[in-house]
Parts: C-alpha cells; sequence; structure tokens
C-alpha cells in the first residue's frame, strides 16, 4: 500500500520507470505527490552499472497540464556501482502544453555522463487537485445545473468499506471538499468539488449506501474526458 | 454553517437525483 504523508494526502507506491537493461545500467523508479500545495516527483535512481554515474539532468515533454520540473535534477554526489539515491523534484504546472495521450502521459528524458534515456510514466490527477477547490454551494447548484447530463460520467466504486463521513475526511485531505450531504431513503449523497491545476472544475455526487460496498459516483465536468482519470484517483484514495 | 438558503436547494437536488 502506499506510504501516508502528513497531509494525509494519498501517495501511489513507487514503480519501476526505466528498467536498469535499457537505459546502460540506471534504474529509475519513482511516484508523484502533492504535499502542501506543491507537486513533487519522488524519484530513486539506482547505478547498476559498471563505472560511475554523473552530470544528471531531466527535461520533460510537453504535456497536458503543463507539468515542468521547477528545479534543476540536484544528485548531491555521483552515483558509484550499486549505490541508489532518493530526490524529490518539485514541480511547476506552467511550462508548455500539449494534450497527451492518455491524457496523464508524461514523456521524460533523464541525462547522465553516459547517454540521454527516454521513458512514459503516468500521473495521478488527484496531483493537479487545488488546495482551493471547495467551491460556492450557490455556484456548485448552478453549474451542476448547467452541464448538460451528456457530460455526466457514471461509475460504480466496489468493495468501499466506509462511511460517508470516513470518506468525505479521506477526500478532503486529497483536495476533494464535500459541500453538501443529504440522507434519501436512506443513501447517503454527497455532493463535492475539486479544481484543477488549470482551472477545469469537476463536480461530483458520490451515492452510498449503508451497509453496501458498492458506492456509485457522478461526475459533471466541461471537460468530460478527465471523468476516467478522476474515477482512478477516487478509488486509489478510497481503497488505501 | 450559515443557513444561506441553500439547504432546501441541495434536498431537492438529491430528492430529483434519486427520484428522476
Amino acid at each position: 500500500s502506499g506510504v501516508g504523508m502528513p497531509t494525509g494526502s494519498y501517495v501511489l507506491p513507487k514503480t519501476v520507470w526505466l528498467p536498469a537493461m535499457k537505459a546502460k545500467g540506471l534504474e529509475i523508479s519513482g511516484t508523484f505527490a502533492r504535499r502542501m500545495g506543491t507537486i513533487q516527483m519522488d524519484v530513486t535512481f539506482t547505478n547498476k552499472a559498471m563505472q560511475i554515474m554523473t552530470d544528471f539532468a531531466i527535461q520533460f515533454n510537453r504535456n497536458s497540464f503543463g507539468l515542468s520540473p521547477a528545479a534543476p535534477l540536484q544528485l548531491a554526489t555521483p552515483l558509484s556501482p550499486n549505490q541508489t539515491i532518493e530526490v524529490s523534484l518539485p514541480l511547476s504546472t506552467v511550462g508548455p502544453v500539449m494534450k497527451m495521450d492518455p491524457l496523464n502521459n508524461l514523456q521524460v528524458a533523464v541525462k547522465n555522463n553516459i547517454d540521454v534515456f527516454y521513458f512514459s510514466s503516468l500521473y495521478p490527477i488527484n496531483i493537479l487537485f487545488v488546495e482551493d477547490g471547495k467551491m460556492e454551494r450557490q455556484v456548485f447548484l448552478a453549474t451542476w445545473k448547467d452541464i448538460p447530463s451528456d457530460n455526466e460520467a457514471q461509475f460504480q466504486i466496489k468493495d468501499c468499506h466506509l462511511n460517508s463521513d470516513a470518506v468525505s475526511n479521506k477526500l478532503q485531505s486529497n483536495n476533494i471538499f464535500t459541500i453538501a450531504k443529504r440522507n434519501v431513503e436512506g443513501q447517503d449523497m454527497l455532493y463535492q468539488s475539486m479544481k484543477l491545476t488549470n482551472g477545469i472544475w469537476i463536480l461530483a455526487e458520490l451515492r452510498i449506501q449503508p451497509g453496501s460496498p458498492n458506492f456509485t459516483l457522478s461526475l459533471k465536468c466541461r471537460a468530460p474526458e478527465i471523468a476516467q482519470f478522476v474515477l482512478q484517483s477516487y478509488e486509489a484514495m478510497l481503497k488505501n | 454553517e450559515i443557513d444561506d438558503g441553500l439547504d432546501e436547494a441541495f434536498s431537492r437536488l438529491a430528492e430529483s437525483r434519486n427520484n428522476p
């Protein structure tokens, strides 16, 4: 399972992005996190070659949300054979934008003294959920009404054993804010909002039937292609 | 929370979603 940070936001476990055999002995694994309003790329570099590695640098291809390193990649020392170094690279969202397929795809180039290597990684969209994503209740009601039902996506979230208060708390620590909660015929209906770094709002209705582990998530957004990535984030947060 | 007159509106939304 993932590592809980002090803020309580969910971080996926690191996965291997670049195996050593594809990068002349350099292995890169990593994950993405949002901590105190800053997006970070947590990267582990392992030298599985027989020579020392120096002169590291990193560059991103343009991507859907303008993710870009906010500082140069700095490894404190050269990487000796069999050595591992962990780095947290702060990211900004003001880099060049180009819509990627899938939307959350990030193409990365890493250089060292041996060569330049390329890999792709998929970031969870919740790293883009900003801290001021709580929509005014009146605006929520108007926006919900305004977005046509064709733009509504509905999903089932299965095997989730949390009550609605636990769900609200868990989501809030990931910048998904519950604006209203209603109980209708025994079901809890949570109305929630979140906002992406590029200003796109996402409105959600989460139905929880007491005693049932299956939730219904309805999402309304003016950019409906985002919905499936929001679902992935809900599932990761609620099941970890 | 301050009653801003929207409580009823959310109740209506929830009701309508449950019985479309």
